[in-house]
């Protein structure tokens, strides 16, 4: 464990959290992408099965059954509880167009040809583009609530935490996982313009309007 | 781990 994963993993943490409260505060999930919060429940399920059978240490048990049960909570909340208030109308990303693929390509590229290695990097690669239907929404309603977009900031930087971490663990235990990275290269670039408008908008106090 | 080392990683 080193700083920068540690840190990332509290940017991973505090991101869901601010989702949770936001849409429990406000009764609301408008603004919110049902379709990416699906996505993100199919990749903890599918990298976390070996929360049965691999016990690595209490952080690493306890962060894994967080993120199972609130990524449900988060996706119950939005299609049973607060349904009436789900946007339909804007959250239209077809998510078959990225889960196909990811588990096209967990097929063609993995490190061994086993289930739960196969499946860990399915959920590598759907993770990657789990946002997309997220950012796809803010761009068709072209504004994002201001707390919609500290949890954007949350979400991304953690992934980018991880890039560093990487660095990190190569250079000091020369140990890197290239289909980890490649992967979370991508999930970060894709938060980019979201950074750009982030940093210059909504730090500023200003909503988070995107260019008509 | 089953996985061998990097799967430490959440």
């Amino acid at each position: 464990m080193n700083i920068f994963r540690l840190t990332g993993d509290l940017a991973h943490l505090l991101a869901i959290i601010i989702l949770l409260l936001k849409i429990w505060k406000t009764r609301s999930c408008a603004g919110i992408s049902g379709k990416s919060q699906i996505l993100f429940a199919i990749v903890y399920t599918t990298r976390y099965l070996d929360l049965v059978t691999t016990y690595v240490s209490a952080y690493n048990t306890l962060m894994k059954i967080f993120f199972l049960g609130s990524s449900f909570a988060t996706v119950y909340l939005i299609y049973v509880k607060f349904k009436a208030t789900y946007d339909h109308n804007h959250d239209t990303f077809r998510i078959e167009f990225l889960i196909l693929p990811a588990v096209i390509l967990a097929l063609l590229i993995n490190h061994a040809f086993t289930p739960l290695e196969i499946l860990w990097t399915f959920s590598i690669y759907l993770e990657s583009v789990a946002i997309l239907p997220q950012l796809f929404m803010v761009s068709k309603t072209g504004e994002a609530e201001s707390i919609t977009s500290h949890y954007l900031f949350a979400l991304g930087s953690y992934r980018g935490l991880y890039i560093l971490n990487w660095i990190y663990r190569y250079a000091m235990e020369s140990h890197y996982d290239l289909i980890a990275i490649v992967a979370g290269i991508v999930q970060t670039v894709l938060y980019c313009d979201f950074f750009y408008l982030y940093i210059t908008k909504v730090l500023k106090g200003k909503k988070l309007q995107l260019p008509a | 781990y089953i996985f061998g080392t990097g799967k430490d990683e959440l």
